[in-house]
């Protein structure tokens, strides 16, 4: 479930676009299933370095390099990019 | 109605954590 100061808006939207790569990828599903893993692995680390609060010198993965593999995995496909820069906070 | 596997829920939740902190970093 979302945290509770995600807004519906927020949360809707992000079901949305998760559905239209989903349906973008039917023929690929593996562009589908590298795009999950990016985001899980950004957050399993975005995780680890709380727990760690840095003190390993790691940051995690940042949201620019989420951004340049997913822009790696979307080749063509610009407004599917378009539309996750839309959720990255600096974008 | 949508047919979402554990690895999709998360995906959503992640994209609305960042959005989430997108819209806090602009207010």
């Amino acid at each position: 479930p979302p945290a509770p100061e995600t807004s519906p808006v927020e949360f809707d939207s992000a079901i949305s676009y998760v559905n239209k790569i989903k349906n973008r990828f039917l023929d690929h599903p593996e562009i589908y299933r590298a795009f999950l893993e990016i985001l899980h692995t950004y957050q399993k680390e975005q995780l680890e370095v709380k727990e760690s609060r840095g003190n390993r010198g790691s940051s995690g993965m940042t949201e620019d390099e989420v951004f340049s593999k997913v822009a790696s995995l979307f080749k063509g496909q610009e407004d599917l990019l378009a539309e996750f820069g839309q959720f990255l906070p600096d974008a | 109605s949508y047919d979402f596997t554990p690895l999709d829920s998360s995906a959503v939740y992640v994209l609305s954590s960042m959005a989430r902190r997108r819209r806090a970093s602009q207010s």
